[in-house]
């Protein structure tokens, strides 16, 4: 495997955005990119982040290999690059380590480091193609925005959505909050636009720990879809350049 | 109280 990557800040946000979520990941290389998938300990959250070969320039990979990646040891590398840095991971077959340079694009600085890879065994879970019946996209700051000042109410949000708009409702010991969006076209910005698609109406119960954890990733895109059906798993997905993304899903409070 | 669903047994392993 050698992949470059123009900027180190794209997979330091990434790790950054996961690594609270799951600890020990694969990251699946194949020559059309770089896939990680891994579930939180309590089964409540899953993680799917995919960087396609496009993302990178070059990218080869020669023979499917899974590196093994402890998110702590890989936080600790990373700090040492800076965002603009050029980031540079490579591995041999099957290695032992995974080796990651960082070149300063100004000056002749290169620094170099080896991380130890593990022996994960994880079970490959298979992600149904779901066709959800809403769909919502918003400014991810939007999105942070509302899942912090909720949080700060209630442990979770009920995500109401109807042909009137989408809302988020908590209650919680000292009251209760709800932010309700209706579809919205901003002429000047279309990254602040409310788009929302809907074909049957919605409604959900999340943690919202778990919702202001994922908004971690707001970093890495103006833009988060929200993808919901009653009684499914909640599609939350920052889409990257080239095709690229971090999807995050997380399971419903369901029942009484 | 409403219950957690289970994501492991929502992603069938494929």
């Amino acid at each position: 495997l050698e992949a470059r990557l123009e900027q180190a800040a794209m997979l330091k946000r990434v790790v950054d955005a996961i690594k609270d979520l799951v600890q020990d990941c694969n990251f699946d290389c194949n020559d059309s990119g770089i896939a990680l998938q891994a579930m939180d300990n309590s089964h409540v959250a899953l993680v799917s982040m995919m960087l396609k070969s496009e993302s990178f320039s070059p990218f080869r990979c020669d023979r499917n290999i899974a590196l093994g990646i402890n998110l702590t040891s890989l936080t600790k590398v990373l700090r040492a690059a800076q965002g603009d840095d050029i980031l540079t991971l490579k591995a041999e077959d099957a290695p032992d380590v995974v080796n990651l340079t960082f070149e300063s694009p100004e000056s002749d600085r290169l620094s170099e480091y080896d991380i130890k890879l593990m022996d994960i065994d994880q079970e490959h879970l298979g992600i149904p193609d779901t066709e959800y019946a809403a769909t919502i996209t918003l400014p991810s700051s939007e999105f942070s925005r509302i899942t912090r000042d909720l949080s700060a109410l209630s442990e979770s949000v009920a995500i109401e959505c109807t042909k009137e708009g989408v809302k988020f409702t908590c209650t919680g010991d000292i009251g209760n909050g709800s932010v309700s969006l209706r579809q919205h076209t901003n002429v000047e910005n279309d990254a602040k636009s409310v788009d929302i698609s809907l074909t049957e109406p919605v409604a959900l119960t999340f943690s919202l720990k778990y919702l202001v954890n994922f908004c971690k990733a707001a970093g890495l895109s103006d833009r988060v879809r929200l993808c919901l059906s009653n009684e499914v798993p909640l599609l939350v997905e920052y889409g990257l350049s080239n095709n690229s993304y971090l999807r995050f899903y997380l399971a419903p409070k369901i029942g009484d | 109280a409403p219950f957690q669903m289970d994501l492991y047994n929502y992603f069938i392993k494929s």
